[in-house]
This record gives C-alpha cells, structure tokens and sequence, in this order.
C-alpha cells in the first residue's frame, strides 16, 4: 500500500479545499511561523484514527474544525481524505479487493465524527486495524511532530518498551 | 506476542548501533531490556557514547546529540518494520550545519532504500536544498492556509520569500 | 508582598502588550490574574491572538508563534525588573528568517536601553552577524571543551568552520 | 552592580582554566553540537546558587564534576567564579563595601560544595541573598535554557505566577 494523496477542508487553518501530493522520495514543506505546516501534519495523523485531542494541540476534538478569521466565519464541518494505492493488493481483509482506497473522516459540530472508506460509513476501528496492518498507526513512532524528536529520550523505560510495541 | 518483541528489539539494536555510528561519525551504542525477565513488561534502556567520550546519562547529552540519538532510534524502529510514510516535523532545529548535511546524506540512502515517503518539514535552507520536491505554505489571507507547490528553479526565490515575509 | 506583586503585574502586562505587537507586527495580547481575588494565590493567564487570526488558545499557537509569545513575557518582566544578565539559549531555533530578524533587532535597542549583558547561544548565521562580539566553543581535544574568542573579522571563518566540523 | 567574567575549571567538560569575559551589549557563543556551549550557561546557575541537580541535567550535583574522557582521568573537583564589579556600591549588605566580588562555588566529590566570596568561606544563603537583590537569581527568568523558552506558555497559571513572583 502507499500513500498518494491527502486532500483537507474546513480543518484547521485549511478552510479551503487543499490536495497534497505526496510522492516518492523526500517531501520539503516550507513557509512563514504560523503558516500552517504543523497543521498538515495533525490532518494526516488525525485521518488514521487519531483519538487523543491533546495530540491535535486542542482542548476537545472539534477545535480542528476552522474557527473563522477576522474575514471569514466559522466552519461546523471539517473533512480530511487519504487517497491510498492498493494496486499491490497489501491491504488487510475486507480491503484487499480495491486498488484505491480512499479513507475519510469527518467531524461536525455537536454530531461528532465520522469515517467512511470509499464512500461507505465504517467505524472507527475498521480504519485504525487498516493504518495499523498496512502501514502505520496515528500512535507511530514514524510520525514525528514538531519539538516532540527527543520525546523517546526522555521517555520512561517502559513507555519506550511500549513504542517499540507499536512499532513491531 | 513476545517472540514478535524479541525479534522486534533484536533488529531495532542491530539498525541503532549501525545508524549511531553513521550519524555521530563513530562513538557506540545500544538498547538493553532491564528491569523484567518478560519483554512484554520490561523497560527499554538507551546507552549512547559519542566519540571520545566517557558514557554517560543520556539527560547530560546535549540538545543536538540527543536529537541524533533519538533520530537513530527512531530511524531504527522505521527500517526494523517499514512504514509508507515518515513525517519529521522540524527535527533539524537543534542541529549545527555539518549535523543537518549528515542528516540529510542518510535521508536520501533511505529514500532510495526503501519505498517510504517522507514529508519534511524545515526552515534550514540546506534541507531545502535537498528535497526532491517541495511545497511552501503561504497565509496571503490572514489566517487561511493555502499551499503551493514549488518547482526547484523557484526554490531560491521561495528562500527569498521565507526571508523577506 | 500583595502590593509588589500588583505593581510587577501592571509593568510587565504593559510591557508584554507593547512586545507583542512589535515581534507579530500588530495583533493583541494581555495578561490577567485568574481563580483568586489575592494575587498572591491567583494564577497568571496569557491571552494572545496573532494579527488576523481569531483568539485562541495558547496550544493551539505555531511553535514558532509560542516561541515569540514567550520572548515577549521574558522580555516584559526584564523591563519591568531589569537584571545585569539575560541568557537566551538557541531561542532562535524554531523561528524563521523574518522573526529571527526581528527578535535581534528588539535585542539591539534592549541592549541600547539599559546596561543589561546579553550571551546569546545560537547556531543561526543571521543572529551570529548582529552580536557585538562573538566566542567559539570548540572541542579540539575530543571531549575537552575550549573557550576561543572570535575577532569579528574572522567571523567569516568561523561560520564557515562551523559548517565543515 | 555588573558582571565582568566567568572563570572555570574542572566544571563538565571544562577541564582546563577557562575565562569568559561578558561584555557590555551581545555576547554570542556559537560552536559544534556537544561542544559545551549549554555547559557555560549551567555554569553560570550553578555559581549564582542553583540547587537542584536536575537543573544542571544531572542525576546528582557531582555530575558537574568533570568525568573523564578517553585520553584523560576524571577530575574530583569542580569550580566556578564569577566576577562582579560593585564601583556603583549597589550590592547588598554585607557586601556593599567593595569595589570588586569575586563569588566562587567549588564541589569535592563526596565532600558538597562550599561558597567563597573574595576569598572568604560564606553560606550558600548569603550568595543567593546577594544575587536575589542585587542581580537575578538562579531561577529567573532572564536565564533561559535550551529547549525551556516555551515553558512559560506551557506551564499552569500558578506556576506562571511564581515566575513573576520570582522577577518582581
Ligand atoms: N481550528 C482552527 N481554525 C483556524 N485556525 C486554526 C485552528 N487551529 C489552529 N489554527 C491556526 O493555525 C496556526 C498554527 O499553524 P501551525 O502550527 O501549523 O504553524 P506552522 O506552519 O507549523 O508554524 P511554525 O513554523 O511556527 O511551527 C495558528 O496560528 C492557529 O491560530
Ligand atoms: N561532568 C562532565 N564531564 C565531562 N563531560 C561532560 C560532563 N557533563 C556533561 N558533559 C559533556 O558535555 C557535552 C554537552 O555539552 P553541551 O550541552 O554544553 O553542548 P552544546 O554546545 O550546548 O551543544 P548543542 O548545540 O547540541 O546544544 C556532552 O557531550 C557531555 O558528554
Ligand atoms: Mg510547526
Ligand atoms: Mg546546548
């Protein structure tokens, strides 16, 4: 499985339908303090299942839905697409069968939030089991945010055992 | 479960002592379980001694040797089980300049090991210099994200822009 | 002790708005004692909100806006309290050119200002340029540390050393 | 009151004599990763009264004590001086009187630590008295420490207003 696309909208500073291409290779995001590049970073970590608002630096979950600027009101919805290529047939059972999967999770205010693979409503775990096979989970040791690199050296003995876990 | 650890741990030292060296430009380290017989109860030691140095706690390491450590590390985790995709968020903000080229050259050896993507991102312009791609977020509109993506013969002028901003 | 803290709390809230504005380039920010009617029992609350933007909270801030909401508190309570010495070490790292530049140059006029001696850590070739005058620390002896002062002319030099070690 | 120079010897990886005179205006230490740069800041909090180990990111104080390398022996004493000019006489009681302050901290391993000023043996209370008028102390917040500079944003409230508490 790899990965292709990430598309946001209505998430974060992203108001605006955004599609990053992530191709082969190394990836360089630049720009200004504040422009949003950390924010790109929560809208991919967040499509695989992340669960933990303080993860997302907010103090609940839907404080990754665009709270509107001194121009432009607020959002109620935000949605974040992975695009995945599965022509290699990688993906656990029951997406073995796609060759593209595209996994979606949306969040509304006061509704909470929601994942849909390909179109279809699944639930939460459906998505985590995929990332967590496939590729990587939202909890990967691979996905380093920003000021967070020596979290593993300062980390406990055995909350290191515990990322080696996941990374196994 | 605990077969997967060991063999896990196994080739996670195996991968750290090998990366350590490469990064540090010698030195030694490596991982120890300590604490428990089990595995899946144990804790995970880190010893790590850069070149002619004694060995000592990892906390009196400095903030880029620690960044190096733990790149290693994670580094480790990455190629003993690897994923399609490695995000580093500003890793290189520790890191003199002969650190981040160092960096870098392993950055490449392991983009062309292996099929993993990396998204990276920086405000070091010798990072820049070595992306195969790269995209520059802007706020044109106070507050709204927007990005753009950059083809190389701009990418002296996004570093312009990144200056003059 | 109610009355100092009151006083301290009204210099520096003062200072801390007119800092903010100067290192974002416009926005708001101030300070507010919460939870308690004795300031000696309260808890201090920083508002800040980035030109453009709506306010938030101080999490959900960029690391490199973070970084230049904390400079401008230390900044305040040193005006409101100056002391002989401030040490800032690598508080540049997280921020880009143009903040990099505008933090040095509130620490020219700081400097300017009062009698207070800067040392400033930094590994950014634009902070090393506007120092008054410039050490090295090198480790010739692989874990011995040495003290070399560096004459501005050779400045050059020593960027570029920096870059080859 | 001013401060003039630093002046160490056996403190981390400072083995030899070392002297950093401190300037009017900026001051920049610029080197290698590991080269000992953080080394001088600690340095610097360690002789103005600093007691907790952690602080100096050791597991105990003799940690200060130079350790050892592969070409050289573990030293057993480590000490720090810094010099103070007082010709404005603005230094605190009992030292008021004179022109010059050389404050000096030195650890034995298995011995402690013990204050000097100009030559004479004080107690750790009456440095830190002397710093806490006359200058800032150990923990002000004009020292701030690599990686610590967000502290402040992260810290509790009434954590944040001790730091005012400790500047006022
Ligand atoms: N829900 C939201 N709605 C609108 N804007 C938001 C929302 N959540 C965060 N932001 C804005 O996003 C900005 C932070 O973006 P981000 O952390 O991605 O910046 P960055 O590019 O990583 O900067 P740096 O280089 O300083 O790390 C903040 O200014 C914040 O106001
Ligand atoms: N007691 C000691 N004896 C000998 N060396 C020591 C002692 N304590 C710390 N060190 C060494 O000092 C080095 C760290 O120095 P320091 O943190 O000052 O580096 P730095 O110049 O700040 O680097 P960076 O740019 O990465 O932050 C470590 O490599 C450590 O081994
Ligand atoms: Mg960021
Ligand atoms: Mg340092």
């Amino acid at each position: 499985v790899q990965i292709q696309r990430l598309r946001l909208s209505g998430f974060k500073s992203f108001v605006d339908k955004t599609e990053l291409d992530i191709g082969d290779g190394l990836n360089g995001i630049v720009g200004p303090n504040g422009c949003g590049k950390s924010n790109l970073v929560e809208a991919l970590r967040w499509v695989m299942g992340e669960n933990r608002a303080k993860h997302m630096r907010g103090g609940e979950m839907e404080d990754v839905i665009f709270a509107g600027t001194s121009a432009r009101p607020a959002r109620s919805i935000a949605e974040v697409s992975l695009l995945l290529d599965n022509s290699d047939g990688s993906a656990p059972h029951p997406f073995g069968g796609s060759t593209q999967i595209e996994v979606t999770r949306r969040i509304e205010r006061d509704k909470g939030s929601q994942y849909l693979v390909n179109g279809k409503v699944v639930r939460a775990r459906d998505v985590q089991m995929l990332f967590a096979d496939a590729l990587t989970g939202a909890h990967s040791p691979a996905l380093v945010s920003q000021g967070r690199v020596t979290q593993l050296i300062q980390a406990k003995p055995t909350e290191r055992r515990q990322m080696l876990e996941e990374s196994a | 479960a605990r077969e997967r650890i060991i063999k896990t741990f196994d080739a996670v030292n195996t991968h750290f002592q090998h990366l350590f060296k490469r990064l540090f430009g010698g030195g030694e380290a490596y991982l120890k379980l300590i604490d428990s017989e089990d595995p899946l109860d144990a804790g995970l030691e880190i010893f790590a001694q850069p070149p002619g140095k004694s060995l000592q706690s990892l906390s009196l390491l400095s903030g880029g040797e620690q960044t190096l450590t733990a790149l290693s590390m994670i580094f480790a985790m990455f190629l003993a089980n690897p994923a399609p995709v490695c995000v580093l968020d500003e890793v290189d903000a520790p890191l003199d300049d002969a650190n981040v080229d160092r960096v870098c050259g392993l950055l490449e050896e392991m983009s062309a090991q292996c099929a993993t993507r990396f998204l990276i991102i920086t405000h070091h312009r010798m990072t820049m210099a070595r992306m195969d791609r790269l995209y520059g977020v802007t706020m044109a509109e106070r507050g709204i994200s927007q990005l753009v993506s950059v083809n190389l013969a701009a990418q002296g002028d996004l570093l312009a822009h990144t200056k003059a901003a």
